[in-house]
C-alpha cells in the first residue's frame, strides 16, 4: 500500500487507503454458509479457526460434514453453536477482528463429543485446540458462549420434540429417527410450506407451478396456467398467441415455442413419408409446384435429420377436395429466413396436384474409430 | 479422474477441452454437433464472456498439440435458465461455435439419448476428463469405467444434499473409480447393442474426491434435458 494499488488479498480494503502495510485487512462479511444461518450474529470474518480463507472453502471442509453428522448423536446441546463459532467465526463490525468462543464451550463440547466419534473410528478435528481460545473471565480479551436463546440445531437439521437434531432429509422419510416420532408427525405438503402434486402427492415448491418445467409425475403443477381466448393458442411458457401467428417463420412467443415443430413428415404408405406443415394451427401438405432440392434439405435439417435426402412427387389421389395445401412462395428466394414454414404460404389449389414425400436419414453419431490391430 | 487409466488416442472423439486464456485448461466438454457442444453450466461461473473461451477437439496429451487437434472459439453460451448454484441443479449448458469443426475419426459428434431413454442402474458406463487424479493433474486424456447407480442408493450417500431428477449418479460406494475437479463437463457416455456412444451424464458434483468422504459422482441426467437442448439448438439455428 505504498502507492495506490494493493496486492490480494487487501484489494478494495479500507485500510489500504490509509497507506499502511496492508495486513490484516480482511473485513467483516455476511454469513451465507448454511448450516450457520441461525446464529445470534450475522457477520463473519475469515480466515477462520480451522484454518479456511473463505465460506466457500469452508462449505466443502470435511468438518462442515463431520460437525452436522456428529450433532445428531445429541452428545452435546452446543455442540452446533461451537461448531459454527470455529467455521464461521463472529466478526467484530469495528475492529474487523474475528471473536474466539471460550474456552470452556471448546472444551465442553470436546469432553462430550470426541468420544463418539472414536466408536465410529474418527478423530476431533486436529484445528481445535481448546488452548488457543481465552477464558470466559480473561480481562483484555472478550469470546463467545451459548445463552439459552441459541439454537441447537443448525438449519439443516430438525429438532425433534425431545430437543436432539435430526437431518432435515430425514424427516417425513417415513422412518422415525427422534425417539418421540415427532420427525414423523405433520407431514403433509402444506405443513411444510410446500404444495402437494394431485395423485403422486409430491410435494414441490410453489416457485415450481407453472414454471415450464413438469415436476408432479402427471404434469399437474403444468397444467391451467393459462386462460387464451378461442383464436389463441397457448405458448410453452403460458403467453397467448393468435392461432394465424403460429408457424409464420417469426417469434411471437417470448420463448419461440410458437415456431417448434412445424415441420414434421408423416406416415404414409410408401417408404418414405409425407412432408407435412403445422401452420396457423392447422396441418398443411406441401404441393410440388416448384420445388426445389434445397429445400427438401432443408426441411431434413429442419427436422433434426441429416442428408442428403431422397426426395419424391406424388401424385395425390384423395380427391375429396379437403385437402389443405401450402404453395411455395414465388418470392422465396429473397426471404431472408431459413424456416421452411415462412417460405410457404396457402395455395386456393396446387397445379401439379402432386405432393412432396422425403425420406431423410440420421447423421452419424456415437462412433469411434475401429481399434488398430498389431500382429503379435 | 480417480481409478481410471490413460486413454488411447483417438477412442474418445467427442471429448473436448474448454479452455480460458493463459489458465489453460478449466473443464471437459462433449461435441453433440459440428456447431455445438454440451458442458456443465457451473464451468462458466463467473466468467460467462464467450470471446475469453476457447475449445479444443482432437487432442489426447494437452501439454503436446497433435496434427488431429482442432481449435474453435466461443459464439455464446447458453445457461441452462433453472441452473442454480447452490445447490449444483440444471448444471447443463450449451455452447456454440463460432464455426464448424470438420469431422474426422479424431473429432466425431456422440449421440444423445431420445427424451424417453434412460440409462439403467448396475450398467456400466465410461466417464473421462483431464482433471485431477488424486495426487496430480494428467496430462494424457484419461477414462474410467463406472457403474450407474439408482437415485434412492445416490441419496443415502448424500444426507445434506438432495439427488434431484436432473442427476445421475454413477460410481462406487467405495470411490474407487470416480471423476474429480477439472473433469467437470466431460462425458458419462454409454455403449448401446448398435455399438453406438449415447450421452446419458455430464460430471457435474461429488464429493471433494481426493478427501476422505467418498461415494458415487454425480452427473447432469442428459435425457431430462435432451428436449431442452435440441430446442435451444433449433431456435438458434432457424429462428434467430
Amino acid at each position: 500500500c505504498i502507492d495506490a494499488s494493493c496486492s490480494e488479498p487487501c484489494n478494495g480494503s479500507p485500510y489500504c487507503e490509509n497507506h499502511t502495510n496492508g495486513t490484516n485487512c480482511s473485513l467483516c462479511e455476511p454469513i451465507t454458509l448454511e448450516l450457520c444461518l441461525n446464529l445470534p450474529y450475522n457477520h463473519t470474518v475469515y480466515p477462520n479457526y480451522l484454518g479456511h480463507k473463505t465460506q466457500k472453502e469452508a462449505s466443502t471442509s470435511w468438518e462442515s460434514s463431520l460437525f452436522p453428522a456428529l450433532v445428531q448423536t445429541n452428545c452435546y446441546k452446543y455442540l452446533m453453536f461451537f461448531a459454527c463459532t470455529i467455521l464461521v467465526p463472529k466478526c467484530d463490525s469495528e475492529s474487523n477482528q474475528r471473536i474466539p468462543p471460550c474456552r470452556s464451550l471448546c472444551e465442553h463440547s470436546k469432553e462430550h463429543c470426541e468420544s463418539v466419534l472414536g466408536i465410529v473410528g474418527l478423530q476431533w478435528p486436529e484445528d481445535t485446540d481448546c488452548s488457543q481460545f481465552p477464558e470466559e473471565n480473561s480481562a483484555n480479551e472478550t469470546c463467545l458462549l451459548p445463552d439459552e436463546a441459541v439454537e441447537e440445531c443448525s438449519p439443516s437439521h430438525f429438532k425433534c420434540k425431545s430437543g436432539r437434531c435430526v437431518l432435515v432429509s430425514r424427516k417425513c422419510d417415513g422412518h422415525a429417527d427422534c425417539e418421540d416420532d415427532s420427525d414423523e408427525k405433520n407431514c403433509g405438503c402444506s405443513e411444510r410450506g410446500l404444495w402437494e402434486c394431485p395423485v403422486s402427492k409430491l410435494c414441490i415448491k410453489h416457485t415450481m407451478i407453472c414454471d415450464g418445467f413438469s415436476d408432479c409425475l402427471d404434469n399437474a403443477d403444468e397444467t391451467n396456467c393459462s386462460t387464451c381466448k378461442i383464436n389463441e393458442l397457448v405458448c410453452a411458457n403460458y403467453d397467448c398467441v393468435h392461432r394465424n401467428l403460429w408457424c409464420d417463420g417469426k417469434r411471437d412467443c417470448a420463448d419461440s415455442s410458437d415456431e417448434w415443430n412445424c415441420v414434421a413428415l408423416s406416415e404414409s404408405s410408401s417408404s418414405l413419408s409425407l412432408l407435412t406443415i403445422h401452420k396457423h394451427a392447422s396441418e398443411y401438405l406441401v404441393c410440388a409446384d416448384d420445388w426445389q432440392e434445397e429445400l427438401s434439405q432443408q426441411a431434413c435439417k429442419q427436422i433434426g435429420l441429416g442428408g442428403p435426402p431422397v426426395t419424391q412427387i406424388m401424385e395425390d389421389n384423395d380427391q375429396s377436395h379437403h385437402r389443405k395445401w401450402l404453395r411455395l412462395n414465388s418470392d422465396w428466394r429473397n426471404k431472408n429466413t431459413s424456416a421452411l414454414q415462412s417460405l410457404l404460404v396457402k395455395g386456393k389449389f396446387c397445379q401439379s396436384r402432386s405432393k412432396i414425400s422425403l425420406l431423410c436419414t440420421r447423421e452419424d453419431c456415437g462412433r469411434r474409430p475401429a481399434a488398430r490391430m498389431s500382429k503379435r | 479422474i480417480l481409478g481410471g487409466r490413460t486413454s488411447r488416442p483417438g477412442r474418445w472423439p467427442w471429448q473436448c477441452s474448454l479452455q480460458n486464456g493463459p489458465s489453460g485448461h478449466i473443464c471437459g466438454c462433449v461435441l453433440i454437433g459440428k456447431k455445438w457442444i454440451l458442458t456443465a453450466a457451473h464451468c462458466f461461473e463467473g466468467r460467462e464472456t464467450a470471446s475469453v473461451w476457447k475449445v479444443v477437439f482432437g487432442i489426447n496429451n494437452l501439454d503436446h498439440p497433435s496434427v488431429f487437434m482442432q481449435i474453435r472459439l466461443v459464439k455464446q453460451i447458453i445457461l441452462h435458465p433453472q441452473y442454480n448454484r447452490a445447490v449444483v441443479d440444471y448444471d447443463v449448458s450449451i455452447v456454440e461455435l463460432d464455426e464448424a469443426i470438420n469431422e474426422t475419426s479424431y473429432v466425431r459428434p456422440v449421440c444423445l439419448p431420445r427424451k424417453d431413454q434412460l440409462v439403467q442402474p448396475d450398467t456400466y458406463c465410461y466417464i473421462t476428463g483431464w482433471g485431477h487424479l488424486g495426487n496430480r493433474m494428467p496430462f494424457k486424456l484419461q477414462e474410467g469405467e463406472v457403474r450407474i447407480i439408482s437415485q434412492k442408493q445416490c441419496q443415502s450417500y448424500f444426507d445434506l444434499k438432495t439427488i434431484t431428477s436432473r442427476m445421475l449418479c454413477a460410481g462406487f460406494e467405495s470411490g474407487t473409480v470416480d471423476s474429480c475437479m477439472g473433469d467437470s463437463g466431460g462425458p458419462l457416455v454409454c455403449e448401446t447393442p448398435e455399438n453406438q456412444w449415447t450421452l446419458f451424464g455430464l460430471t457435474s458434483w461429488g464429493s471433494v474426491c481426493f478427501s476422505k468422504v467418498l461415494g458415487p459422482g454425480v452427473y447432469s441426467n442428459v435425457t431430462h434435458f435432451v428436449e431442452w437442448i435440441e430446442k435451444q439448438i433449433y431456435i438458434r439455428t432457424f429462428l434467430l
